[in-house]
């Protein structure tokens, strides 16, 4: 693991509560509200299963710590985005909470049910950008949710002793969470990227 | 998932790819001393990315090119061959995220607001 220069993270009081919010003038409309809603739920999830901060879906987006947005080409922060695949989104360090996908990409919550060759998982990206939000870089470990790449067609949702060790180097430890509870996860993103 | 070395898995790779850096793939097999036309951009992905620290960039894989492609292999857990070979290409044209590889650069040139 890896962090940014300085180790920036969010401080608050403990328990740190950080609040997130979707733009509702920059979502894709092929994708069902409540199915981008869940898949950030459950990205937001993992990463607060294994340390004390708390993720809550913010009243209105002005407010949110953390604001998520679907964007095309140059979108105004100075890293435009570039068309299908090529980069995927972005996100940036602790304590901004700007957190941008590329609205070019073709977005999947079902590989069972979008067949593109070029469907990119969107619990995957958020799983990963989320880590960037909280205060990690990239990772060498190929098997590590911070592992800058991802195949298309390709899950990678559950953390790695790799990301847990970084996240926890940061904020400390959830005391509900055991290491040991990782190990059983793991094999289903080896098991999707093989289907 | 593009996981072999292959050259088959490149052309696969390409099935799916726009031409953001689809073109990279005619670098393969190229080291230092290479001069091929194009190369600049490749040193602009590898600039963009925080592995090259200057901007201005000739077509001639140079030393410095070397030592970035270097420490992009050992990055990325690649076999590290300072050569432009099947899985560092299949790397390279990957889809990926757009913060830096550098932890040495802040991402995205955050500040709080």
């Amino acid at each position: 693991f890896a962090f940014f220069n300085g180790k920036p993270r969010w401080v608050r009081q403990n328990p740190v509560t950080l609040s997130y919010a979707l733009s509702p003038n920059n979502m894709i409309s092929y994708l069902s509200s409540s199915d981008v809603q869940d898949i950030f739920r459950r990205a937001f999830s993992r990463w607060s299963a294994v340390i004390p901060v708390n993720f809550t879906e913010a009243e209105t987006y002005e407010s949110a710590d953390i604001k998520i947005g679907f964007y095309r080409g140059d979108h105004g922060d100075g890293e435009p985005f570039d068309g299908v695949l090529g980069v995927l989104a972005h996100a940036f360090s602790p304590e901004n909470g700007r957190f941008h996908l590329d609205a070019a990409e073709s977005w999947a919550v079902d590989f069972k049910k979008d067949k593109s060759k070029a469907a990119v998982d969107l619990e995957s990206v958020a799983t990963h950008e989320i880590g960037h939000v909280l205060g990690l870089a990239h990772s060498s470990v190929k098997e590590a949710v911070m592992y800058p790449s991802l195949s298309p067609r390709t899950k990678k949702v559950d953390l790695r002793i790799d990301d847990v060790e970084g996240v926890q180097a940061l904020y400390g430890s959830n005391p509900n969470f055991k290491f040991s509870s990782l190990q059983s996860e793991n094999s289903y993103n080896h098991a999707v990227a093989l289907d | 998932r593009i996981l072999s070395n292959s050259v088959t898995v490149l052309t696969a790779a390409s099935d799916v790819h726009n031409a953001t850096w689809h073109d990279f793939e005619r670098f393969l097999d190229a080291g230092r001393g290479s001069q091929v036309s194009g190369m600049s951009e490749l040193k602009n992905y590898f600039h963009r990315f925080g592995y090259l620290p200057n901007s201005n960039f000739t077509d001639i894989f140079d030393t410095d090119f070397e030592s970035a492609l270097t420490l992009y292999q050992s990055k990325l857990s690649l076999p590290v061959t300072g050569r432009l070979d099947s899985d560092t290409i299949s790397a390279i044209i990957s889809p990926r995220c757009g913060v830096s590889d550098s932890s040495q650069r802040t991402a995205l040139h955050a500040t709080r607001r």
